[in-house]
């Protein structure tokens, strides 16, 4: 563990603290892209099937893993729930039209073709992934389909991106002092990730000078 | 370690 890892860590957590905060004290989730709190939950729950062989209190690392590992998954669930149930009314389905089914069909294929080893364990967590890589994308959407630049919603996919970009200092971290190496899925996907992040700041700070709606390309 | 993977991570 190094400052990095943890800080990006961290982040992961105020960013679903706030996205779940805007949601209950605004009592809507407006803006909010349900497909991409879908596409998270699969992410989650076909990485971390590895909650169930192993022992939480195996070491330190392993009990910190576990805790944030049900943690991201109930608060996803949770997320789902409220933009499902709760405030359903408030969900702005019309716009939120993102094809999800190719992207999971893509990561799904990808998965397929590269993957470190030929297990079901294997193959689901490189799905994993790679759907995570682009999961942000049916919120980078809606977003420029109703053209907020100032909410919430900003804040979240920033600390997101703060946190994706922390992750690549952590693996240079880890690359020059544990001397790890053949780690080109998770680093090839993390890079491709943060760049989709990297590229939504860049629209945002031009549509903020501009004054202007947000429009990516 | 594992396979390869960084599994220790989230």
């Amino acid at each position: 563990m190094n400052i990095f890892r943890l800080g990006g860590d961290m982040l992961h957590v105020v960013s679903i603290f706030l996205l779940l905060l805007k949601i209950q004290t605004s009592h809507s989730c407006a803006g909010l892209s349900l497909k991409t709190q879908i596409l998270y939950m699969v992410v989650f729950s076909t990485r971390y099937l590895d909650l169930f062989f192993t022992k939480p209190w195996h070491s330190a690392l392993t009990f910190y893993n576990t805790i944030m590992k049900i943690l991201f998954l109930s608060s996803s669930a949770y997320t789902i729930y409220l933009m499902q149930k709760r405030y359903k009314h408030t969900y702005d389905k019309v716009h939120d039209t993102f094809r999800i089914q190719y992207l999971i069909a893509a990561a799904a294929v990808l998965a397929l073709i590269f993957h470190l080893r030929l297990t079901v364990f294997e193959i689901l967590w490189a799905f994993s992934v790679f759907l995570e890589s682009v999961a942000i994308l049916p919120q980078l959407f809606l977003l420029q389909e109703t053209g907020e630049v100032e909410n919430i919603t900003s804040h979240y996919i920033f600390c997101l991106g703060g946190y994706r970009t922390l992750y690549i200092f952590n693996w240079v971290w880890r690359y020059f002092t544990e001397h790890r190496r053949n780690q080109w899925l998770a680093w090839g996907c993390g890079t491709v990730q943060t760049l989709i992040y990297a590229d939504f700041f860049y629209y945002y700070i031009l549509s903020r000078k501009q004054g202007k709606k947000l429009r990516l390309p | 370690a594992s396979s390869g993977g960084i599994k220790d991570e989230l």
